[in-house]
């Protein structure tokens, strides 16, 4: 454990706490794309199915069910709880779009030709693009709340330090995980268009809108 | 006997 991971790991929690405080809050998710969450629980319960068959450590443990108690609860809010306020219209992308080519490519590149190891291959595909709902969102509206912005920052955030974590990891560990990284990198690349709005607009004071 | 793979990070 090293200081990127353990920050990565506080990053995205903190992301995904924001969004329940916004949701909550305003008891609106009015800007939220629906099918992103979708696919970070679908994320989060394919790749944490080895609760049931290895124990790694009690933080590892607790870290995973709370991701997935967030997941679900982000999921029930946004369908259920507050379904009057989403935004369904704006929500259009195809999420076949996404799941058949994940789908088709963890089960062609895998570490192992298991249902465990293919499953937790199409987690860490499906997560590298699972925010693009709610990029194509923001793209089609124009705009997006700024506390929805802090969201989509600590998500990024964590993924540029986990990269940090990895490049450590090779050095002290020589751990190198080919399937995660280059998942990583490519995820971390959708946020850098996001990264540069949010540092030109968002922290200086201006409201996220495209031109 | 087949490889077990852990996988350590969230």
């Amino acid at each position: 454990m090293n200081i990127f991971r353990i920050l990565g790991d506080v990053s995205h929690l903190l992301a995904m706490i924001i969004l329940l405080v916004k949701i909550w809050r305003s008891k609106s998710c009015a800007g939220i794309s629906g099918k992103s969450q979708i696919l970070f629980a679908l994320v989060f319960t394919t790749r944490y199915l080895d609760l049931f068959t290895i124990f790694i450590s009690v933080y590892n443990t607790v870290m995973k069910v709370i991701f997935l108690v967030c997941a679900y609860i982000t999921v029930y809010m946004i369908y259920m709880k507050f379904h009057k306020t989403f935004d369904r219209e704006h929500d259009s992308f195809r999420l076949e779009f996404l799941l058949v080519p994940v789908t088709g490519l963890s089960f062609l590149e895998n570490h192992s030709f298991t249902p465990l190891e293919i499953l937790w291959t199409f987690s860490i595909y499906l997560e590298s693009v699972a925010i693009l709902p709610q990029l194509f969102m923001i793209s089609k509206t124009g705009e997006a709340e700024t506390i929805t912005t802090h969201y989509l920052f600590f998500l990024g955030l964590y993924r540029a330090l986990y990269l940090a974590n990895w490049i450590w990891r090779y050095h002290t560990e020589n751990f190198y995980d080919q399937i995660a990284v280059v998942s990583g990198v490519v995820q971390t690349i959708f946020y850098c268009d996001f990264f540069y709005l949010y540092v030109t607009k968002v922290l200086k004071g201006k409201k996220l809108s495209l031109p | 006997s087949r490889k077990v793979l852990k996988h350590d990070e969230l």
